[in-house]
């Protein structure tokens, strides 16, 4: 995704037999706007590329036989760790799933700037705990949003009779409690609280709270969040973000985190050709683990987010 | 951030950071750098305040007030085809716009042309009912071009003065749903000669280059007249769309600023600016 940039630094490095302290430079201001242009953030994108600088200068990359193979590879280390892999495993370690709890449910509470793909992220996990065996019920918990809690019934619904597994998928909604905007501040709480307890009577293994989408600067909307966190406890707070977002990732994602301590990031959106750069910007900035990615529509349109994949992908 | 600073090297270098950081990218600040370095060394910039001016002239230039209005037909019905990707807020504009052409004393139809998404007809349904206009809808996964189809003949034998028609998300990538957009828009001129009229891509501030990729395909797909910029009430700056007029040519015409329909304005390049640099 990133790549574009890169394949051209990389080309020419890679050809040369001896690089000097310029030559390493040089490469680094083209991996600085290669990184830019794929919409990493600009202070993200500076650290990243001194990192690089001085692990080239303490690894002696000018003196290396294949100068610029080495850089590729510190690179190469330097991606991977940053999305929370380990660079010298043999293997990855397999990526933490849904916590699983005795008595149930775990509380999955799924957050956001508007628009990134929550309430279809609820279907989507759904499929997923499905096929796993695992019982879910969604929460439509936005309020506000015309037809939100329509829209996710419907998504419950197709998740329970059209995705593969034995278990069902089970729906919580108040239809009467949506509001025009600014009406319903704080009553997402209540249903949340409402959800929880339908949740454990009917024995369900997993909650998920669909929120409406807000901006990490409304205080009132943050606070709801805030609120429906320590009243309800959840076990997994997801920050769903739209991998086409730009320098934007970091304010959001960093407010998002200081307020709600995010413990996974989802990242939709990713089969547009759009270069990820909000990944790495995200990762950065929070230290959340990127959780899975969405690539499409559809329900069955999740993958678990690998740290080497990732890396190599964005190579090329 | 800039009022009361000596222009010099450390300060366009925060200026040109600041560019990169509202989403301008690499290449359309490297323009904008280059001018004012050059009226720098020439001595005609001189303080913070000079760059801010600097910029609000080159930007004013770039959209002329004349290519910010909205398209309207001589004749009945003016169409707007509502276009973008996944969750940039269009059918939220309708609403803003259909509020605020209303309240200009226009009748207004809405056409429900998202016949895919879960629930997308009945929130627009909703925007509706709340504002007091009619919405065309179809079958629930049909094809949406037969919406339109009856949308514009709606319209028309309604005598409406504006027809505007929601279309589902989809990405530039997805040939198959750029083509059915296409199919869209002809449907509409077939029935509605020289329609639409205005043809809306709605962009997301919080998107990063991508939008520049989105617009090209967009307009490819469906000759687009104007940019509706939404979610500036939050963070995000979306100066993608100065790398968009430069590529395109194609004026940013509405920003939203919120969630409800009257959180609408007209685009203006100087509080544009000054956003930027607050
Ligand atoms: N192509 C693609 N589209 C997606 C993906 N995830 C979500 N979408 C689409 O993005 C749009 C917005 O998705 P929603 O699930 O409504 O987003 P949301 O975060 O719940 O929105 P709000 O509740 O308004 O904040 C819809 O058109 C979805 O179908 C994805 O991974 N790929
Ligand atoms: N803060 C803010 N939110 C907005 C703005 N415009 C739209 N939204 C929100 O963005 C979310 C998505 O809006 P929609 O109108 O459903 O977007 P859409 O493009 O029609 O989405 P799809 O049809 O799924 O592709 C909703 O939560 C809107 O309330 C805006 O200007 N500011
Ligand atoms: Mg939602
Ligand atoms: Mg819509």
């Amino acid at each position: 995704r990133v790549s574009d940039g890169f394949n051209n630094v990389f080309r020419k490095l890679s050809g040369s037999d001896a690089i000097s302290e310029s030559n390493v430079r040089e490469a680094m201001d083209e991996v600085r706007t290669a990184l830019l242009e794929a919409d990493v953030h600009y202070e993200v994108a500076e650290e990243f590329c001194k990192n690089i600088m001085s692990d080239a200068a303490g690894q002696q990359v000018t003196k290396a036989v294949k100068p610029g193979q080495e850089m590729i590879s510190i690179v190469h280390r330097r991606l991977i760790e940053l999305f929370g892999g380990d660079p010298d495993a043999e293997q990855q370690p397999t990526p933490a799933g849904i916590m699983k709890l005795a008595p149930g449910p775990t509380i999955i509470m799924m957050c956001g700037l508007q628009g990134s793909g929550k309430t279809t992220t609820c279907g989507k996990l759904a499929g997923m705990l499905k096929k796993q065996g695992r019982s879910v019920m969604l929460c439509a918990a936005d309020l506000q949003r015309p037809a939100a809690v329509e829209q996710l019934e419907t998504v419950a619904n197709q998740a329970n009779d059209d995705l593969p597994g034995g278990s069902q998928v089970h729906f919580y909604g108040e239809h009467d409690k949506s509001a025009e905007y600014g009406k319903a501040v704080g009553v997402a709480v209540k249903v949340c609280q409402n959800a929880v307890k339908a949740a454990k009577k009917q024995g369900v293994d997993v909650l998920i709270l669909d929120t409406a989408g807000r901006l990490h600067v409304n205080d009132e909307l943050m606070g709801e969040l805030k609120s429906v966190r320590s009243l309800v406890n959840p076990h997994h707070i997801f920050l769903v973000v739209d991998a086409m977002t730009g320098q934007d990732a970091v304010n959001s994602a960093k407010s998002f985190h200081e307020k709600l301590e995010v413990d996974g990031v989802i990242l939709t959106k990713f089969d547009s050709d759009t270069r990820g750069g909000a990944a790495l910007s995200v990762k950065a900035v929070t230290g959340a683990p990127i959780r899975y990615i969405g690539v499409g529509e559809h329900l069955d349109a999740i993958e678990v987010f690998h740290p080497e994949r990732m890396a190599g992908r964005i190579l090329g | 951030m800039l009022s009361g600073k000596q222009l010099n090297d450390d300060l366009i270098k925060e200026i040109e950071k600041r560019l990169i950081q509202s989403d301008v990218g690499v290449a359309a600040t490297k323009i904008l750098i280059d001018g004012i370095n050059a009226d720098y060394k020439a001595g005609t910039l001189t303080k913070g305040e000079d760059v801010i001016e600097y910029l609000k002239t080159e930007l004013k230039a770039m959209w002329p007030a004349q290519d910010r209005t909205l398209n309207l037909s001589d004749t009945k019905p003016t169409v707007i085809l509502m276009t973008g990707v996944n969750g940039v807020g269009k059918t939220t504009s309708i609403s803003k716009l259909c509020q605020q052409l209303t309240s200009e004393g226009n009748t207004v139809l809405l056409g429900a042309c998202d016949t895919f998404r879960a629930g997308a007809v009945r929130q627009l349904e909703i925007w509706g009912e709340r504002l007091g206009v009619e919405v065309v809808k179809g079958q629930q996964g049909g094809d949406p071009a037969a919406v339109a189809f009856d949308a514009c003949s709606a319209a028309k034998s309604r005598d409406v003065d504006i027809l505007i028609i929601d279309t589902a998300g989809r990405l530039q990538t997805q040939t198959g749903l750029m083509d059915q957009l296409s199919k869209i828009r002809r449907v509409i001129d077939k029935q509605i000669p020289g329609a639409p009229h205005e043809t809306l891509l709605v962009l997301d501030a919080t998107s990063g280059q991508n939008a520049l990729r989105q617009a090209e395909e967009f307009n490819a797909a469906a000759g687009v007249t104007g940019i509706f910029l939404t979610k500036l009430d939050g963070t995000a700056r979306g100066g993608i769309v100065v790398a968009i007029k430069e590529a395109t040519d194609i004026p940013v015409k509405y920003i939203g600023v919120g969630e409800t329909p009257d959180d609408v304005e007209p685009f203006d390049p100087e509080r544009f600016v000054e956003a930027m640099f607050a």
